[in-house]
């Protein structure tokens, strides 16, 4: 389902955006 | 400038590529040798995610009909699920040494592996979705091949029942499509060809049902009607053609951007 597709994709680079995020926090201090 | 060209992939992987170009930058300055924190739990909603990922994209393979998407889409799943393997890696490594070099470069491998792997995953996933509205586009230029078959009002009214609804299925597709590239020129071409084949249409049919009319009084003049007729039918085949090279377009040329 071409929504459905999109909507995990959205996920996938939210949860990755974030991890990295929490990388950066901890080396950038 | 921006470099994924449709919104919803723009929308999706540019936030992505900056932390990850940013990831990138700063482990390649600094190599500093801090402590990482530990990353279980952003990893594990990661892997999650990529699993429902993986599924809904097998789902899509397993029900799709088209060929290429089924040849393209499996690899890019991979790509992805691999990519999360290694931040799992990773992440282990860091919970034994949070200085570990190798687990820091797997970090970077992974979350870079997931870019491009979601990016081909929705690239492929995109192409596909293309080739639905350029099919619906090449019924259209079939049913156009055959106007100059069309000799009676009977016939006439049998054709617009068929290209009808599929006229009006390709302008509402073309409309949405274009609503969601991010090129600027692309939408441009597309709106202008859409708006030539709306114009276009009625002056088509007025065409046939002249020529009709004019072979039904005994054909003086039956020439240049379906002169005329063909000519429309052509200008609105040429449309049509344009319609479909710039649908398949996904690259950008920086001067026509400017």
């Amino acid at each position: 389902d071409t929504g459905e597709m999109v909507r995990q994709a959205r996920i996938v680079g939210q949860a990755t955006a974030q991890l990295i995020q929490n990388i950066k926090g901890e080396a950038e201090k | 400038m921006p470099v994924f060209h449709t919104k919803t992939i723009e929308s999706i992987l540019e936030p992505v590529a900056q932390q990850v170009s940013r990831l990138v930058i700063l482990h390649e300055e600094a190599e500093d040798g801090n402590a990482m924190p530990d990353l279980g739990r952003p990893v594990q909603a990661v892997s999650t995610a990529v699993t429902n990922l993986v599924k809904v994209g097998k789902e899509t393979i397993n029900s799709s009909d088209d060929a290429l998407l089924k040849q393209d889409m499996p690899s890019a799943l991979q790509r992805v699920e691999g990519a999360s393997r290694l931040l799992e890696e990773a992440s282990g490594l860091l919970k034994q040494d949070p200085y570990s070099g190798p687990a820091r470069k797997k970090l970077i491998e992974g979350s870079r592996g997931i870019l491009q792997g979601t990016s081909s995953l929705l690239l492929c996933f995109d192409e596909s979705e293309v080739r639905k509205i350029i099919r619906e586009c090449k019924r259209v230029l079939d049913y156009l091949a055959v106007t100059e078959v069309i000799e009676t009002m009977e016939d006439l009214v049998h054709f617009l029942k068929n290209l009808s609804p599929c006229l009006s299925k390709v302008s509402r597709e073309i409309s949405a499509r274009e609503k969601e590239l991010t090129h600027q020129v692309h939408r441009e071409i597309l709106v202008r060809c859409l708006e030539q084949i709306k114009t276009l249409a009625p002056i088509l049919i007025c065409s046939m049902k002249i020529f009709i009319h004019i072979i039904s009084q005994g054909g003086k003049g039956a020439d240049e009607a379906a002169e005329n007729r063909n000519y429309l039918s052509g200008r609105m085949s040429d449309e049509l053609n344009e319609i479909i090279r710039v649908l398949q377009l996904t690259t950008y040329d920086e001067e026509e951007w400017d």
